[in-house]
């Protein structure tokens, strides 16, 4: 596996905060756990309105979709394995190359 | 040869550096390599000079690609730039004429340590490797490191921050080397065009404030109809604007420096997809980015060519 596997059930999450309250939640979390931010690329810029796409890893997956849940901030899951999605991504060439 | 190196494919740095190596044997009447100086680790920044070769005065443009790491296709698209120039050189008029007219200098990868450290463990890695003395935590962000309002709004001070300023502006030697070649070169260089990924837009300045550029009229048109072109292929939306209004406000941009540094016509992409596979985007989809994007950079060349004074 590439990378040694360690994206083995990462996910992409997508939410857009719909108020200011919203958005300082994010924030928060997204400070205390230190994530991946993908857009935008930085947490300053998350506000209402904005669309923030971020990496979780597995271990705190679950915690993170069910903190979601409880504070009715919707989401949407872009990747749902990213391991996966980035084996799949090549191309076969570059797959038994790397064979 | 071309046609034996594959561009639908991500290639790592050592089979870019080897490619750009190839090129400059094969191909020495339209492509020249040289080096701007080397990255925090160490690595050469090759540049091709891409153009016919003449004594008179051209203008030039510059292309850097891979200034975040994980920005795979820019460097896809840059490679794929450069041999669309070779193989239609000939065949296309157009091409034909930019490359008598005009030189391009291309930087396939701009942070050659960051792009080999995303290669190597960490496929999500944006910033520069430089070392702080300070901190446990590596790295600089080479779009926050040029000195135009230089770690003001949308940067950090914080070194562990993928947005981390650096120490002081051009504290990257990456940037450094471009920085110095653009400042001896300003006379010559009409456009600066940088290459991200993802959102699908396409950007002018200011990144760093809410303001009108003054040269606006023929920038905006140039980008109008480059996203027009970009369209005209698959369909593929890109919106685009000044970077503080369309994505958002950030401040020590090369883009902004470019600009604020007298290269009049200064672009960045942020190429494919909108979020679906995000900096992921599969190799068979480099083909598509590639011909779209090719499209519209011919497009705003040539407008700048014609168009705009």
């Amino acid at each position: 596996h590439l990378y040694n596997n360690r994206y083995a059930g990462d996910k992409v999450i997508r939410l857009t905060p719909k108020t200011e309250k919203e958005a300082y939640a994010l924030k928060k979390i997204y400070h205390q756990l230190k994530v991946d931010l993908w857009q935008p690329s930085s947490i300053v810029h998350v506000s209402e309105g904005t669309v923030t796409d971020v990496h979780i890893p597995q271990n705190s997956s679950q915690a993170l979709l069910a903190f979601f849940q409880e504070a009715n901030i919707k989401y949407k899951i872009l990747i749902e394995d990213l391991q996966k999605t980035l084996e799949n991504g090549r191309s076969l060439q570059t797959q038994r190359n790397r064979r | 040869s071309l046609p034996e190196y594959n561009y639908e494919v991500y290639h790592s740095l050592e089979e870019i550096q080897s490619w750009m190596h190839h090129l400059n044997k094969t191909h020495s009447s339209l492509i020249h390599m040289f080096s701007l100086g080397r990255s925090y680790e160490g690595r050469s920044l090759f540049i091709l000079k891409l153009g016919r070769r003449s004594q008179a005065y051209k203008r030039a443009v510059w292309i850097d690609c891979g200034v975040h790491a994980r920005e795979w296709i820019g460097p896809a698209f840059c490679q794929w730039f450069v041999r669309e120039a070779l193989l239609t050189y000939r065949t296309d008029p157009a091409m034909k004429k930019l490359l008598n007219h005009m030189y391009f200098y291309i930087m396939p990868v701009f942070n050659v340590d960051g792009y080999h450290f995303s290669w190597t463990h960490d496929r999500f890695w944006r910033k520069t490797r430089s070392r702080n003395s300070k901190f446990h935590c590596r790295g600089v962000d080479a779009n926050r490191n040029w000195k135009v309002k230089w770690c003001d709004e949308g940067a950090s001070i914080h070194p562990c921050d993928d947005t981390y300023c650096g120490p002081f502006p051009e504290s990257e030697p990456e940037v450094k080397a471009v920085a110095n070649f653009l400042r001896k070169h300003r006379k010559y260089i009409k456009a600066y065009l940088s290459f991200h990924a993802y959102a699908q837009m396409l950007l002018y300045p200011y990144s760093y404030k809410y303001a009108t550029i003054p040269n606006f009229s023929c920038v905006e048109s140039a980008a109008y109809k480059a996203v027009k072109a970009l369209r005209s292929v698959h369909g593929i939306r890109y919106r685009y604007g000044p970077a503080s209004r369309t994505l958002y406000v950030s401040s020590g941009s090369s883009m902004d420096w470019a600009y604020k540094n007298g290269i009049p016509y200064a672009f960045a992409f942020e190429l494919r997809d909108t979020g679906h596979f995000g900096f992921l985007l599969p190799e068979m989809l480099i083909r598509p980015t590639c011909t779209e994007t090719m499209l519209a950079v011919k497009n705003i060349t040539m407008h700048l060519l014609k168009k705009c004074p």
